[in-house]
Formats: C-alpha cells, sequence, structure tokens
C-alpha cells in the first residue's frame, strides 16, 4: 500500500459517500444517471469475485464490501425508493449503456491476462469501469444546473483513478516485474474522459460560477 | 504464491 493509492481509495470512498450522502438526505438524484450507477454496480460485482475466496486484507475486504453494498443501494434507492425515484430523469438519461456492456466482455475474451472465468470476469470489470461514466457525463451536458454534490460526486470519481496511475507510476518504480498494461491502460482512458470534465469544474470553481458543460 | 499482483487493489 502507498500513499497514492490510499489516497485513491479514500476519494473514491467520498465519492460513493458524497452520492449517498445527496440521495439519502435530501432524497434526490437529479442529475445523476442511473446508467452510470448501474454499471458500477456491475463493476464491483464482476471485479471482487475473489471477495470470499482470496483474503488479502481486512482493508481490501471492507472496502470490498463498502464499495459493493453501497453501489448496489444507490441503483435500488433511485429505482425503487418511492420519493428519489420520484427526481429521477428517466427521459434525460437516455445513453444505450447496454451497448457498452457487450463489447467490454468481448475485448475481455480476447485481450486478457489469463484465459479463465475469474480472469475474463476481472479484465471486463476494468474495461467496464473505464466507460462507465459516459452516461453520467452525457447526463450532465443535458442538465443545464448542475448541483454542487453531483459535481463534486463525479469529480471525486474521475480523481480517484488520477491517484491509482500514480500508484501504478510509484509500484513500477518500487516492485521489481511490477507491469499490467491492461490495468494502467484502461485507467488511463477512464481518467481521460474526464479531462474536460476536470477543465470545466477547474474553471467554475476559479471562477466561482456555476458548473456548466458546453452541450 | 502470492505474488503481488494488481489483484491487491480495489
Amino acid at each position: 500500500m502507498n500513499i497514492f493509492r490510499l489516497a485513491g481509495d479514500m476519494t473514491h470512498l467520498a465519492s460513493v459517500l458524497v452520492l449517498l450522502l445527496k440521495i439519502h438526505t435530501i432524497k434526490s438524484c437529479a442529475g445523476i444517471s442511473l446508467k452510470t450507477q448501474e454499471l458500477y454496480a456491475l463493476v464491483f460485482a464482476t471485479r471482487y469475485l475473489d471477495l470470499f475466496t482470496d483474503y488479502i486484507s481486512l482493508y481490501n475486504t471492507l472496502m470490498k464490501l463498502i464499495f459493493l453494498v453501497s453501489s448496489f443501494s444507490i441503483v435500488w434507492y433511485i429505482r425503487h425508493h418511492k420519493i428519489v425515484r420520484r427526481s429521477y430523469d428517466k427521459d434525460q438519461d437516455t445513453f444505450r449503456h447496454y451497448f457498452l456492456v457487450l463489447p467490454c466482455f468481448l475485448l475481455a475474451l480476447v485481450i486478457n491476462e489469463k484465459f479463465t472465468v475469474k480472469e475474463i470476469m476481472w479484465t471486463f470489470s476494468l474495461y467496464l469501469e473505464a466507460v462507465a461514466i459516459l452516461p453520467q457525463l452525457v447526463l450532465l451536458q443535458r442538465t443545464r444546473n448542475i448541483d454542487n454534490l453531483t459535481g463534486q460526486y463525479v469529480f471525486l470519481l474521475g480523481a480517484y483513478r488520477s491517484l491509482y496511475i500514480l500508484n501504478w507510476i510509484y509500484r513500477y518504480f518500487t516492485e521489481p516485474h511490477y507491469v499490467h498494461w491492461i490495468t494502467w491502460i484502461s485507467g488511463l482512458v477512464q481518467t481521460l474522459l474526464y479531462a474536460d470534465f476536470f477543465y470545466y469544474y477547474f474553471q467554475s470553481w476559479k471562477n466561482n460560477v456555476k458548473l456548466e458543460l458546453p452541450a | 504464491s502470492q505474488e503481488p499482483s494488481t489483484k491487491d487493489e480495489l
């Protein structure tokens, strides 16, 4: 464990807590893409298959449980909670996210480190996570006024993977034979997808104006 | 063999 990875995990945890805070306290999911939340639940479900088979550390197991429980409960909240579901804008959240699942799965079948079920599911979860934010970014461009919590949620979600990139660089230089191209490239693609969001988020913070993404 | 793979990451 290094400081970049710990910072990354804490940033990721913060993004989930911000989202749960928004949904649970103000009982609203306005501006939040259910599709991205469903993709993230699938990412964690396919990535943490080794939750009960490979014990790495208490921290690792605890965090996996937190991410699994929180992502599935967020999907449940938006779909079934009688008040929250009313604020879900399904006419705007129209990204066909199923079109992301199949290509990621096919790619995982072709490009992976080992052709085993667990490895392919793990690789699938990496590719899927790289593109999971797309429905949310599209929704942000459609919803004119982005509220602070939603903006902070997306920012933290993008920031966590950038910190992971620093972690991979650190591990590359400190651990012999630490090379994982699949992880690195999908993590880089994921972070690059946030590039323009980061730009507008920073501009709104610098000029102290409301965050708006150009259509 | 507990080789330090990325699998120890979240």
